[in-house]
């Protein structure tokens, strides 16, 4: 694909 | 009416285990549909190059062959040029926006640094929290990333517009009206005796097992994305039994029961395949040899192999761009997100700071 994608992007951090 | 909305909760090991489960899943699920699109589009590229099914088609010679026809209603159907130009429009705004929102991101980190940094100048080592520099190598990362994605998704843009400028011209003529899209292929002499030829017939049937074939796959890619189950049982059994998840072995397994009969039907279908384009390509041989060839036959066969090409790459501008727009929508949100991060942690920052400084003050 093209584009990048979404789900490599999204980055669960636990909250600190 | 009481719902247990910790009914979700799982151990943090079986998270890990389901995320990279997850992961595996999307890598097998992706990895199977990319072989098979790109399968697709190798033999229509075949098809097109050697003129079929157009070839086999065209008796007069001068009448628009019934495939090239029904590709030019298949893109005005679609709204030809006009949902391309469209798409393209929404595209540079829709960039724009997500590279100021990261820029406005990490503009706030910034500004709050120097002024921790002045404020440490300031005071040495009385200033005693932790650097601003530091706390925020991790968002930084995070914004970096997100700025290689944007970079990424630039080039991606470009490509799709230089795509659209190189096809655009044949894409407009497959929109013309049918009387127009006519006059604009050159005549050719009619092909003697097509219709009774061996070859012809042993063409036709191989055209349509390969369009079988690209059914088939379109099937497969239906049946393997509404694949569902749930890990999380599986996790949690094994947790709770072995007090450990090796999460690799129980999701491969997993995997391999859920999608092996998968897999190895697309690898049946890509040979199937490989076959048929080879006899497609031997038959079309012997059909060149049968067939009349002249320089009006040739200007008319090369139109047409354009304008299946053309319909092709059309088709595949408008999922580039769709795919684009569904990139930057979604990507919009991480960085909204992100946004709201570097943010929240600033105004921490100042209100920690102001304390600071109160104290400082007061001593």
């Amino acid at each position: 694909s093209l584009y990048p994608s979404l789900e490599d992007l999204k980055v669960d951090k636990v909250i600190q | 009416k009481f719902t247990d909305v910790f009914v979700k909760m799982v151990p943090l090991a079986v998270q890990q285990a389901l995320s990279a489960y997850g992961q595996r899943r999307a890598d097998l699920v992706n990895r199977l549909i990319a072989q098979m699109r790109e399968s697709t589009n190798l033999a229509n590229g075949v098809l097109a190059s050697l003129n079929l099914p157009a070839a086999i088609e065209d008796v007069s010679g001068d009448s628009i062959p019934q495939s090239i026809l029904d590709k030019s209603k298949a893109v005005i159907q679609q709204g030809g040029l006009q949902t391309i130009d469209q798409l393209m429009r929404d595209l540079p705004e829709l960039l724009q926006r997500n590279r100021e929102i990261l820029d406005e991101a990490l503009k706030v980190l910034d500004q709050e640094e120097v002024t921790d940094n002045e404020l440490k100048a300031k005071f040495k080592e009385r200033w005693k929290r932790t650097p601003s520099s530091e706390l925020y190598k991790p968002l930084r990362t995070e914004g970096g990333n997100f700025r290689t994605a944007l970079d990424r998704a630039t080039h991606a843009d470009k490509v799709v517009r230089e795509r659209y400028a190189t096809h655009s011209e044949v894409i407009a003529l497959l929109c013309k009206p049918e009387a127009e899209l006519n006059a604009a292929i050159p005549s050719g002499n009619p092909t003697k005796s097509l219709q009774g030829s061996e070859v012809v017939m042993l063409l036709k049937t191989l055209l349509a097992a390969l369009n079988e074939a690209k059914k088939e796959r379109e099937t497969f890619e239906n049946d393997i994305k509404s694949v569902q189950f749930d890990m999380s049982s599986k996790f949690l059994t094994a947790l709770a039994q072995d007090g450990a998840i090796n999460e690799e072995a129980i999701s491969v397994t997993e995997l391999d029961r859920y999608y092996g009969g998968y897999t190895e039907k697309v690898q049946q279908n890509l040979k199937k395949q490989e076959e048929l384009l080879a006899k497609i390509q031997a038959a079309h041989e012997e059909f060149s040899k049968s067939t009349q060839s002249n320089t009006d036959a040739n200007q008319r066969e090369e139109m047409l192999k354009k304008l299946a090409a053309g319909h092709d790459q059309f088709v595949e501008l408008v999922n580039n761009l769709k795919e684009g727009t569904k990139f930057y929508n979604g990507f919009t949100e991480i960085l909204l997100k992100f946004q709201t991060k570097c943010s929240d942690i600033v105004f921490a920052r100042k209100t920690e700071r102001d304390e600071l400084l109160k104290d400082l003050q007061q001593s």
